[in-house]
């Protein structure tokens, strides 16, 4: 059930996880 | 306004998160540098994430993230992504203060407990429990744990993240770095609020950032 030390890069996570938002 | 754009409950909503580092200069002046800082912005639609994909990054025990998700409210869960601002301007020297603010409101009055768990590799290293008692506001009841005093953990976390040369480097000790905050109304033991942290490094010349997640079972 869990992802177990898979590195975060290869979980299912959105796109935006990985894209720093711009700052306002 | 806020149901569904930010962390909060109809209960319980967060206002302001911030750790930061603050020397006092000359004529009663005060250099404050944010490490991360979570405000009021604009209202946007929250994405989601399956709470499965985060468990291992949490305490797994009795009392860990499933736990407490299989017990809810789903609602209260929610997932912060920081990029960290380590270009810190303040000169790290003896007095030099680290701490956190945070601030909720809700329209109970309710005392609150906030349990904030420092977590490596998935274990907590570290928890500090503050109890805050409602001040009513502008007819809101309002919490603050105003300069909050940073653990030496973390301080010590923090030095030592800085003196990596490379931010791939310290991206990499932040894969295993987490902070797990709860939230309970402190007579009923209803939880209010459940708040995982993660973290990279901030990119950005104009410092740190943040997404928003709700965490879900789909």
């Amino acid at each position: 059930e869990r992802p177990d030390q898979v590195p975060m890069r290869k979980r299912q996570l959105p796109a935006s996880f990985w894209e720093e938002p711009r700052p306002v | 306004v806020w149901q569904g754009c930010s962390i909060g409950t109809a209960k319980l909503h967060l206002l302001e998160f911030s750790a930061f580092m603050e020397q006092q200069g000359e004529t009663n002046t005060y250099n404050r540098h944010l490490f991360v800082h979570i405000s009021q912005g604009s209202p946007t639609a929250l994405e989601s994430v399956d709470v499965r994909q985060i468990y291992d990054k949490f305490p797994e025990k009795k009392g860990g993230l499933k736990d407490l998700y299989e017990r809810g409210p789903p609602g209260a869960f929610f997932l912060v992504k920081f990029w960290a601002d380590l270009n810190t301007g303040v000169p790290d020297e003896p007095g030099v203060f680290y701490g956190v603010t945070s601030q909720y409101e809700g329209p109970e009055n309710m005392t609150i407990t906030c349990s904030s768990k420092v977590c490596s590799f998935g274990k907590q290293v570290v928890e500090k429990v503050e109890t805050e008692y409602a001040r009513f506001e502008n007819g809101r009841f309002m919490y603050r744990m105003h300069r909050s005093p940073m653990c030496e953990y973390l301080i010590n976390f923090i030095h030592k993240l800085k003196q990596l040369p490379e931010k791939y480097m310290m991206n990499s000790v932040l894969e295993n770095f987490t902070i797990l905050q709860v939230v309970t109304n402190r007579d009923t033991q209803e939880l209010l609020l459940c708040v995982a942290y993660v973290f990279e490094i901030s990119t950005s010349e104009r410092g740190t950032q943040y997404h928003i997640y709700r965490l879900v079972k789909e």
